[in-house]
């Protein structure tokens, strides 16, 4: 829930500071969190240019940040030890957005029940919860799913929860750090008006008969259709998995109605690119020839927008039948676009064809690599299963294999582990500054729904074995032997990584399983220039023109010189030890001898003041009893005749 | 290879940013939200 106050705002692009005291882990893990917000919000981050007010990320104590633009120029957010996750990144960037934890909402009780006697003591006020008239839910329901939800054990002061939800099946679903839910984008986008965002461009699972204005291209021997389903399979579409009846649909090329060489061409939309640089991604199912192959053009216009260029951007062959295949096609457009799917038939014999469904397009990088696990369940099923990806090289060419431990009873473990490979005499040693982000995909039609689980290391070329060995060193060095599953031998280095990347509970719920297949997006990339600081702006320094004009129209007195500051001409006047000149033009003179006058003389003329006031009150009060008594006397005199 | 094999950067605890910050020894408004001067006061 948001705080009240327009002024609690940040502009939509947020200045900021990386500063030098952050781990370079931590610097490109909220590197990849701003690419978040810059997918699914109008969120957008750029390096601090000199604006009043900017977010300065540094390494303190802990993961914290204020809530809302607090106005004071440089504003603090804290990205500690240990809080180089990308979703804790994202849980303190939406506390400065504006943002309170949800279960502090003014309705929390109706969802969730607090155990007081539960939290450890002086901990009960980070329980509260906001009025209405601080908090706004901006008309979106409490929120269980909400990466600012507390988790069930926060602040307990035993082994039993804090926070019993008062729907059972959200029991272990609170405290999610993986992605932003749905309805946290929703108040997000509210709060800060978004239409649109950065870098998503567009998604289509064929469910609507408009097919996501794609056109069927008239130079082809063939039409892709719009089927649910295909004898030879699939037997349902990717989007709903057949659990539908009625719906659940995608783009199907029939290569066995066709002859060799034939094809069937698909075109998107006109699409604008923004940032110059796309990540299509799409799932494809061959029930065709073993040689049919999917090739993805880019027909970019010019700047009269008539003309268009066809380009060849992938060939994708060789396509796995049997089940649904996730591909990954990087892109590099800068003027507007479509992009074009063509199915090509091949030689063979084609019992059905090539599908294609959920595709995504958007203006991020594509990862490097992407690890498919087939039949899952039988993994997770049996006990101590441990899982090695196929081997791949980074970018700069470090043979690398990740390790999947499924064995323990409530965590999934992740490791990075660098192999020996093809390049190892050309590669430095030890390994330095190479950051691994393995993504658990959530394979949700929408890139925006996804709430994949990521995390992330570094390697750090100082990092030490308890041998003494560098951790990071060439795997024929200090890696153990291991085989491959064609009995090859290979080393392989210590696995770095974290024993808790996701629960067994949340890996089965979403889609992170989907058909029985898992995919771990991976990307090894260098990032040692993150080492370096981030540079910082120069005041803007007037010109000599732009001076000499300014001071042309002020003329300063007393050997007074002229200077521009704030774009306005001042006069800057002469001082001595005891003396000094000031006014606009440095007219008046002012000593130190003057001020002990004036303030000598102001403590005489007050202290006479007083004396008149006190003396004055005196004679009257006098006068006053003066009278008072006189008359009393009368009247005894009179009481006495009286009685006589 | 042997099954320790590993570092684990977690030290084999699920720690969340409230967890973090408790340990730490810090006592932020509602366990990782800084306040201001006025805030406070």
């Amino acid at each position: 829930n948001s705080i009240i106050g327009e002024n609690y705002r940040w502009p939509h692009t947020i200045p900021y500071v990386l500063e030098d005291s952050l781990e370079i882990n931590a610097k490109g893990v909220i590197l990849n969190a701003f690419e978040r917000y810059r997918l699914k919000t109008c969120i957008d981050f750029k390096p601090w240019t000199g604006e009043a007010n900017y977010i300065s990320v540094i390494k303190g104590s802990g993961c914290w940040s204020s809530v809302g633009n607090r106005h004071v120029g440089r504003q603090e957010l804290s990205i500690g030890a240990n809080c180089d996750r990308i979703a804790t990144v994202q849980h303190e960037f939406l506390h400065a957005l504006g943002f309170w934890h949800e279960q502090s909402r003014s309705d929390r009780d109706d969802y969730v029940s607090i155990v007081w006697d539960r939290i450890q003591s002086g901990r009960e006020h980070n329980f509260n919860t906001y009025s209405d008239q601080l908090s706004d839910s901006l008309n979106v329901p409490y929120d269980y799913t909400s990466v600012m939800h507390y988790s069930k054990t926060a602040f307990q002061n035993g082994t039993e929860p804090t926070i019993v939800t008062r729907i059972s099946d959200f029991e272990d679903v609170i405290g999610q750090r993986m992605d932003f839910s749905d309805y946290d984008l929703l108040k997000l986008n509210r709060l800060y008006n978004c239409s649109s965002s950065l870098s998503f461009m567009d998604s289509c699972n064929f469910e609507l008969e408009n097919v996501c204005g794609m056109i069927q291209s008239s130079g082809d021997s063939a039409d892709w259709q719009r089927v649910s389903q295909i004898p030879s399979g699939p037997d349902s579409d990717h989007s709903n998995m057949g659990q539908c009846e009625g719906s659940g649909f995608f783009m199907h090329f029939n290569s066995s109605s066709v002859n060799v060489g034939a094809t069937a061409v698909l075109e998107s939309r006109v699409l604008y690119p923004k940032r110059g640089f796309q990540c299509l991604q799409f799932y494809v199912y061959n029930s065709g020839s073993e040689s049919d192959q999917l090739n993805i053009y880019i027909r970019e216009y010019s700047a009269d927008s008539v003309n268009s260029s066809l380009t060849l951007v992938e060939e994708i062959k060789g396509i796995p039948s049997g089940n649904w295949q996730l591909y990954y096609v990087t892109l590099k457009v800068t003027n507007k676009f479509r992009v074009v799917f063509e199915g090509r038939r091949g030689s063979g014999a084609s019992l059905g064809g090539l599908s294609i469904d959920d595709i995504n397009l958007s203006e991020t990088q594509c990862p490097h690599h992407v690890w498919h696990i087939r039949n899952f369940t039988q993994f997770i099923e049996s006990p101590n299963a441990t899982l090695y990806s196929p081997p791949f090289y980074s970018s700069k060419g470090y043979a690398f294999q990740i390790h999947l431990d499924l064995s323990q009873l409530t965590n999934v473990g992740i490791y990075f582990h660098l192999i020996s490979g093809a390049n190892d005499d050309q590669l430095q040693w030890p390994c330095p500054w190479q950051q691994a982000t393995m993504t658990l995909l959530d394979q949700n039609p929408d890139i925006r729904q996804r709430m994949s689980n990521q995390r992330s290391i570094t390697t750090d070329p100082f990092m030490t074995t308890d041998n003494g060995n560098y951790f990071w060193d060439r795997p024929s060095k200090v890696g153990e032997v291991a085989l491959f599953p064609n009995g090859t031998e290979f080393r392989r280095n210590r696995g770095y990584g974290t024993s808790a990347f996701i629960t067994h509970e949340r890996l089965k719920s979403r889609d992170f399983i989907k058909g029985n297949d898992v995919f771990i997006l991976l990307t090894v990339e260098d990032i040692s220039h993150l080492n370096s600081t981030q540079v910082q702006p120069i005041p803007s320094m007037p010109t000599t023109a732009s001076v000499e004009d300014l001071c042309s129209q002020i003329r300063c007195e007393n050997d007074g010189i002229c200077a521009v500051r704030d774009d306005k001409a001042e006069c800057r006047c002469q001082a001595g030890e005891d003396w000094w000149y000031m006014g606009e033009r440095c007219e008046k003179r002012g000593s130190t001898r003057d001020t002990i006058v004036i303030a000598a003389s102001s403590t005489a003329a007050v202290f006479a003041a007083m004396l008149i006031v006190t003396l004055v009150s005196v004679y009257c009060t006098k006068k006053k009893y003066r009278k008072r008594t006189s008359s009393k006397t009368e009247a005894v005199t009179l009481e006495n005749k009286n009685v006589y | 290879t042997p099954d320790n094999f590993v570092k684990d950067i977690d030290g084999g605890i699920d720690r969340d940013i409230f967890d973090i910050n408790e340990d730490l020894g810090l006592d932020l408004f509602e366990g990782d939200i800084r306040l201001d001067g006025v805030q406070v006061r």
